[in-house]
């Protein structure tokens, strides 16, 4: 299972000097660390890609959205409700799949190069929590196949 | 510059040797600013028979290379001891060469000679500043240019892989250099996709897993609108939703039901930043 301390060990292994040569990175001195994440000032977003998904599913692109199903920051409603939005027409209803025998989560599939999946267990990094459905999930999706 | 990119080792990484090759370093994405992507890509044992597959993290502002590769579907995690490495068996260059991108200029290792470009980012130039990348990047592995493209990537990410899937439809009959971008499909998870729903989703899921009271789900639900853009934009719905979001000081609101950080050796932690 995932550490939740595990940011702290990334940081540290990231900001060794003999990391950074090995990866052949430029450090911006003691001063300026890495950093798992840096805030920016973010003005030119827009409210929804939603136009975005539409016109890559229409040129035959793979559309996989999926969710963990334990994550409260973009839940698993907020999938539901994006790809509701869409508007698409079902091919194959809700229903389970599976890894090692158990319900790995739930999957929808719509006409039009679209499919919602969640994975069980899973938080907002669910290769991190759930790293065996994650696998399989992506394996498959690689595949084309169901 | 490919052979120059090439990872012999890393540092604490298991002794036992591994079946992949693996490569880190620039891109340039614009001379004139000095703007300089960073990569990692960790190819497949089978390197020649998997697509490419590019991971994109979100925040935005979030590093590809630390959570996405160290923490979530690279080859190798952290110990503890922040000196360590250890083999995931999970790893996705199981079945595909996996692109870390460290992206847009600030995030990680990827950097500017431009200050200004630090105050200027976007989801425009990040799509741009992506698709530079990648067009530049296939000139230096150009073993990849025929091959099969998958986008991927979590949270904001929602954001950038479809925009840079947008560009890559967009600009695709004007390649250089005989490059096909064979894109294929684009896999996003927990995504940020369309933000009336997203925050309704969210606040839906914290009254239905518990989180919240019946009585603050009945502030939110008879004072915000979440059809319209200003539906939320009023005082009353405002504090219904900021008293919801407490919840978030309270518990790994990214993992519900998993426990938070208590080390206390641990100092100065380096925090996510929200996902807008």
């Amino acid at each position: 299972s995932s550490d939740p301390c595990i940011d702290y060990y990334v940081f540290e292994y990231l900001n060794n000097p003999a990391v950074q040569k090995a990866l052949h990175a430029i450090s911006a001195g003691p001063d300026h660390p890495w950093m798992i994440c840096n805030d920016f000032s973010w003005e030119d977003t827009v409210p929804s890609v939603l136009p975005a998904l539409k016109e890559l599913t229409a040129n035959g692109i793979q559309v996989l959205v999926y969710s963990g199903d334990v994550d409260g920051r973009v839940p698993v409603t907020s999938s539901r409700y994006s790809v509701n939005a869409l508007k698409l027409p079902v091919k194959t209803p809700w229903h389970p799949w599976l890894v090692a025998q158990q319900a790995a989560g739930y999957v929808e599939v719509y006409e039009g190069n679209l499919t919602l999946v969640t994975v069980r267990g899973g938080g907002h990094q669910v290769p991190s929590s759930q790293p065996h459905r994650a696998l399989v999930l992506i394996k498959y999706f690689l595949q084309g196949e169901p | 510059l490919k052979e120059k990119d090439k990872i012999t080792k890393l540092p604490g990484q298991p002794a036992a040797g591994v079946d992949f090759e693996q490569y880190s370093g620039y891109v340039t994405v614009d001379e004139k600013a000095g703007r300089a992507l960073f990569y990692y890509l960790v190819e497949a044992p089978d390197a020649a028979k998997r697509p490419l597959l590019v991971w994109f993290n979100g925040g935005p502002g979030c590093s590809s290379l630390g959570i996405g590769a160290l923490e979530e579907i690279g080859p190798f995690r952290v110990m503890s001891d922040g000196k360590t490495l250890f083999s995931n068996p999970f790893a996705w260059n199981r079945v595909a060469n996996v692109l870390f991108l460290e992206s847009p200029a600030g995030v990680g290792f990827s950097y500017s000679n431009t200050t200004s470009d630090y105050d200027s980012n976007g989801d425009t130039q990040t799509a741009e500043d992506a698709y530079v990348f990648l067009v530049n990047w296939l000139e230096r592995f150009p073993e990849y240019k025929h091959r099969d493209l998958f986008l991927a990537g979590e949270s904001y990410a929602g954001h950038f892989a479809p925009q840079l899937a947008h560009a890559i439809l967009r600009y695709n009959n004007q390649l250089p250099h005989g490059i096909v971008i064979n894109l294929k499909g684009i896999a996003i998870g927990n995504a940020a996709i369309n933000d009336l729903t997203d925050n309704k989703g969210m606040l839906d899921f914290f009254w239905t897993h518990a989180l919240i009271s019946d009585e603050n789900h009945r502030e939110i639900e008879q004072n915000c609108d979440f059809n319209v853009a200003e539906g939320i934009k009023n005082p009353k719905c405002d504090a219904a939703i900021e008293k919801a979001k407490l919840v978030m000081t309270q518990i790994d609101i990214y993992n519900i039901y998993g426990p938070l950080c208590y080390n206390t050796s641990l100092v100065d932690p380096p925090k996510k930043s929200s996902v807008k």
